[in-house]
């Protein structure tokens, strides 16, 4: 494998973004890209990461490869490259370490990283491909707002989605709380703007403490898309260059 | 109230 980051800031951003998440993962590598899929320890939520080689220049992986590596240790040796530094990941066939360098473009600086890899024994989930009932565009910063402050009352938020519009509501100790959203196009900045796509109303209620995590992806793209249908899990999708994505799946919670 | 379902209800193992 050999796949060189015009800028480390891409893989710096996605590695935080999961490292509370999920902490062993494979790095799976084949000549289509890099893809990562992982659950959280107590199997309601995944991370499913797709770095398609396309996102790479040059991209090039001989041979289909898994990199176990341990997040931690990968966020160690990201916190030595600066955002606009080039970043090259290399592995041999049948590797022990995953070999990391880090360019500096303006001076001749090259920093070289090893990390040892772990044989990491996965389960790995197919996920059928759904028509979800609802679509909801919205600005990734809107969707972390609204996540904190909801969280701040509540462990749960219900979601419901009409052709009215979207409403987060939660109910706590101290009092009940709800934002809602309507379908908005904005004229002047297209990336604030509010799309949402039904084909039937939707309910369903999630646990707030993995959205708030989700939203740690929310520096990777401007928007995010929430897609929902009753009694499937949520899924959160924040689109990254060259068709590349990191979307989560979250289980719902359901009445008794 | 309501509980947390695990998503092993919703997707297969592979």
């Amino acid at each position: 494998l050999e796949a060189r980051l015009e800028q480390a800031a891409m893989l710096k951003r996605v590695v935080d973004a999961i490292k509370d998440l999920v902490q062993d993962c494979n790095f799976d590598c084949n000549d289509s890209g890099i893809a990562l899929q992982a659950m959280d320890n107590s199997h309601v939520a995944l991370v499913s990461m797709m770095l398609k080689s396309e996102s790479f220049s040059p991209f090039r992986c001989d041979r289909n490869i898994a990199l176990g590596i341990n997040l931690t240790s990968l966020t160690k040796v990201l916190r030595a490259a600066q955002g606009d530094d080039i970043l090259t990941l290399k592995a041999e066939d049948a590797p022990d370490v995953v070999n990391l360098t880090f360019e500096s473009p303006e001076s001749d600086r090259l920093s070289e990283y090893d990390i040892k890899l772990m044989d990491i024994d996965q389960e790995h989930l197919g996920i059928p491909d759904t028509e979800y009932a609802a679509t909801i565009t919205l600005p990734s910063s809107e969707f972390s707002r609204i996540t904190r402050d909801l969280s701040a009352l509540s462990e749960s938020v219900a979601i419901e989605c009409t052709k009215e519009g979207v409403k987060f509501t939660c109910t706590g100790d101290i009092g009940n709380g709800s934002v809602s959203l309507r379908q908005h196009t904005n004229v002047e900045n297209d990336a604030k703007s509010v799309d949402i796509s039904l084909t039937e109303p939707v309910a369903l209620t999630f646990s707030l403490k993995y959205l708030v995590n989700f939203c740690k992806a929310a520096g990777l793209s401007d928007r995010v898309r929430l897609c929902l249908s009753n009694e499937v899990p949520l899924l959160v999708e924040y689109g990254l260059s060259n068709n590349s994505y990191l979307r989560f799946y979250l289980a719902p919670k359901i009445g008794d | 109230t309501s509980h947390q379902v695990k998503l092993l209800a919703f997707f297969n193992d592979k």
